[in-house]
């Protein structure tokens, strides 16, 4: 199973549609400081099913909409689609290509959908958790925050050894 | 259960054992279940000894060390059971060259079995991938992709325009 | 006491907001002391909108925005009470080059007033120093000092032998 | 006031003599991961009185004397010398050059000097406390903490403000 493509549209400073398409391999994101790339990271940890609003590093859920510059005005949803090959059917349906995507509305209600017909957060949570890309289980490694694991304590640490096993 | 949490933590440690040796080019490096505590139960501490130095508290590593160390013990967890992508953000940036050479050819060789997606401002991680993305803001506050090609990137990781 | 307090925190936000717009080349910046609480007690809180973006949460912003915030702070206050010296340990670590670039130059100028003894992997902050110690270990785990010329020094921040 | 120089003997991985002389002005101090650079930032805090070892990145204060290397052994003492230029008088005593020295051995028994002579933490600290090179008092931005001030509570953030004030 791998990643095909990310798109999002009214994303944190994604304010436009942009979509990248991810080949095998290695991939580099670069670009000046607040240019959008530790977004992108954030948008992939959304549309997989982050619910804390503090592993975006905002407050509140709704803080990821495009909140508008000073030339644009604020739109009212954010919407991100993630695209996994699944030609190997590590996801277990029928389909070889799987689109998750997932938005919100500045009331702060929630959509979720699996090859665009709307399904609940849990039956996503449900079909990602043995693949090994369900939110917990993704390596991911956050700027600023890699000797965490060297910080935190004895206890703490524990709990990606037990995602592992 | 008990046996499966024993049996991936000692892969683990196997690993990352391995893995430190490959990143500091020697030294050593383990990590160890809390004495007296039930095997569910008991944190975990972790030592490291980079080449040629004595053992001493992690907390007294450099920043570089830190980061090589950490990064050592986090791929030993994904090779025990490797996530079919990795997301590294800026993961490079307590690095000095050398550190950075080991580091991204050490990346290179996992990106054969997963797919990894790396922020980075270095030139030599850069050259490293398969494909770089670009993001900008020619409308400030506004993020675009855009195609970057490693010629277009500076000996500082600025881009170029192309 | 409560005059001098709110005399220093008054001088500490001008010079905040002024250099914030210096090193961001615009934007707005300010510090606030907590409402409803005595002066004497008050907490501080900080709002940081980088050129063309709207206001937001501190948290939501980049690394580097971060940090080009977080030294404007501390100048700030550095400013209101210099000290004879300052100690800045890889404080660019997370700046692209163009604010690689507007810190040297802030930490230049500011270095006619204070000595400044700055630790760095950077080419471009080592450009503005007078001086450049070099620290190596040609005997494993025993620091050494050596003395550096810019020539020396690799465009990724490496020493080469001279 | 200023910064002559510092000499390090025996602190952390300075296992020899090892002198820096600052001139006016900046200074950078370069080289690869782990070759020693923070410690010199150490030794300065702590021979200027900085009294918590984890301030230090140890867990006791003996942590910082060279522990040996693989062919190298460990020493009993660890002293780290600072030579202030106060032509402007600013510290107030009567030499143009004041030098201060700290000691501490494998019993975590401590030494203070003031121009080679012995004398009391605290005469240190009254000395140096209104000079702006107090510990404290100095601006130091560490290692991986730039933006701690960002990260701060409210409250703890306005202890620094209180020093300047
Ligand atoms: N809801 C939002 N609407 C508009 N802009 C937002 C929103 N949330 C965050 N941003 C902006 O996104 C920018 C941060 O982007 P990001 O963290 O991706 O930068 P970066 O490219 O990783 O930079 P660095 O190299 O400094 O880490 C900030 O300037 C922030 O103001
Ligand atoms: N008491 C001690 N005796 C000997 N070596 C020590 C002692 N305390 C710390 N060290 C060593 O000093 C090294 C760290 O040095 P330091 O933090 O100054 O590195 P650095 O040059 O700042 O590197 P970086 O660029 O990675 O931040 C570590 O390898 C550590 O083992
Ligand atoms: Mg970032
Ligand atoms: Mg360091």
């Amino acid at each position: 199973m791998r990643l095909k493509s990310l798109r999002l549209h009214g994303f944190k400073s994604f304010a436009l549609r942009t979509e990248f398409t991810f080949p095998e391999g290695l991939t580099c994101i670069v670009g000046p400081n607040g240019c959008g790339k530790s977004n992108v990271v954030d948008a992939i940890k959304w549309v997989l099913g982050e619910q804390r609003p503090t592993a975006l590093r905002g407050s509140e859920m709704q803080d990821v909409i495009f909140g508008g510059t000073a030339a644009r005005k604020p739109v009212g949803m954010a919407e991100v689609t993630l695209v996994f090959d699944n030609a190997n059917r590590t996801i277990d349906v029928d389909w070889t290509e799987v689109e998750v995507t997932r938005r919100v509305y500045r009331d702060g209600s929630s959509e979720y959908l699996l090859n665009r017909s709307r399904c609940r957060l849990r039956d996503l949570r449900e079909l990602l958790m043995d693949t090994g890309s369900g939110q917990g289980a993704m390596t991911i490694m956050e700027q600023g925050k890699i000797d965490q694991i060297l910080r935190e304590g004895h206890q703490e640490r524990r709990a990606v050894f037990e995602e592992a096993a | 259960s008990r046996e499966l949490f024993v049996s991936t933590f000692e892969k683990i440690r196997e690993n990352f054992r391995e893995t430190f040796r490959r990143l500091f080019e020697g030294g050593k490096a383990d990590i160890f279940l809390d004495e007296g505590q039930d095997v569910l139960e008991a944190g975990i501490d972790i030592v490291a000894r980079p080449p040629g130095k004595e053992p001493r508290s992690i907390s007294l590593l450099s920043g570089g060390e830190r980061t090589m160390t950490a990064v050592a013990l986090l791929f030993a967890i994904y090779k025990a059971k490797p996530s079919p992508f990795c997301l590294l953000d800026e993961v490079d940036a307590a690095l000095d060259e050398a550190n950075v050479e080991r580091f991204a050819t050490l990346v290179h060789e996992y990106s054969t079995e997963s797919q990894f997606i790396i922020i980075t401002h270095n030139k030599r991680t850069m050259s490293a991938a398969d494909t770089i993305f670009g993001v900008s803001m020619p409308e400030r506050g506004v993020s675009r992709r855009l195609a970057v090609r490693l010629e277009d990137v500076g000996d500082n990781g600025e881009i170029r325009a192309a």
